[in-house]
C-alpha cells in the first residue's frame, strides 16, 4: 500500500458516500445516471467475487463489502425508494453497448482463461467506461449540480490517483498489470473534459453548465 | 512466479 492507492480508495470511497448523501439528503436522484449505477454495481460484484476465494487483507475485504453494499444501496434508493424523482427520460444510454464489447474484450484479452479471471477482466473493462452513460446524462441535461460534479470529480480522481500507484509499483516492486493499467488510462482520459470544466467552473462557485 | 495472477488491489 502507497500513499497514491490509499488516496485513490479514499477517494473512491468518497464518491460513493457523497452520491448516497445527496440522494439520502435531498430525496431525490435526479441529475445521476441509473444506467452508469446498475453498470458499477455490476463492475463491484463480478470484480469481488474472490472475496469467497482469495484473502488479501482484512482492509481489501473490507472495502470490497462496502463497495458492493453502497452500490446496491445506490440502486435500492434510485429503482425503489425514490424512483419517481429518477430522471429516465435524460438517462437513454444503451447500456449493452459498453457490456458487450467488455465481454468479447474480456475473452479475448485476458491474464487466464478462468471463469473468475474472465470475470475480474470483464469488471476491469466495465468500468473504464461505466462512467458513460452518466456523463452522456449531464451532456443532454446540459448542466450538473455542484454536488453531482463533486461526485464526478472524486470518482475521476480515484482512477487517476491509481495510475500513479502503478507507476509507483513498477518502479518500487517490479510490479505492473498491463490490463488495468490500458484500461485505467482509458478511464482518466474519458474524465478529462469534466476534469476541464470542473476546475475553471465548479471550484469558481459556479454551476457546471455546458453551453448549448 | 508462475501462479494466477493475484490482484490485491480494489
Amino acid at each position: 500500500m502507497n500513499i497514491f492507492r490509499l488516496l485513490g480508495d479514499l477517494s473512491h470511497l468518497l464518491a460513493i458516500i457523497v452520491l448516497l448523501l445527496k440522494i439520502w439528503k435531498t430525496r431525490s436522484c435526479a441529475g445521476i445516471s441509473g444506467k452508469s449505477q446498475i453498470l458499477f454495481t455490476i463492475v463491484y460484484v463480478t470484480r469481488y467475487l474472490d472475496l469467497v476465494t482469495t484473502y488479501v487483507s482484512a482492509y481489501n475485504t473490507f472495502m470490497k463489502i462496502v463497495f458492493i453494499a453502497a452500490s446496491l444501496g445506490t440502486l435500492f434508493l434510485m429503482y425503489m425508494k425514490f424512483r419517481a424523482t429518477y430522471d429516465h427520460n435524460h438517462d437513454t444510454f444503451r447500456i449493452e453497448f459498453l457490456i458487450i464489447p467488455a465481454t468479447v474484450l474480456a475473452l479475448l484479452i485476458n491474464h487466464e482463461f478462468t471463469v473468475l479471471e474472465i470475470l475480474w477482466t470483464f469488471s476491469i473493462y466495465l468500468e473504464s467506461v461505466a462512467i458513460l452513460p452518466q456523463l452522456f446524462l449531464v451532456s443532454k441535461t446540459g448542466e450538473a449540480e455542484s454536488i453531482t460534479s463533486h461526485y464526478l470529480f472524486a470518482l475521476g480522481s480515484y482512477r487517476g490517483l491509481y495510475l500513479l500507484n502503478w507507476v509507483y509499483r513498477y518502479y518500487a516492486e517490479g510490479h505492473y498489470d498491463l490490463i488495468a493499467i490500458v484500461a485505467g488510462l482509458v478511464q482518466t482520459v474519458l474524465y478529462c473534459d469534466f476534469f476541464y470544466l470542473y476546475i475553471t467552473k465548479v471550484l469558481k462557485g459556479k454551476k457546471l453548465s455546458l453551453p448549448a | 512466479d508462475d501462479e494466477q495472477s493475484e490482484h490485491d488491489e480494489l
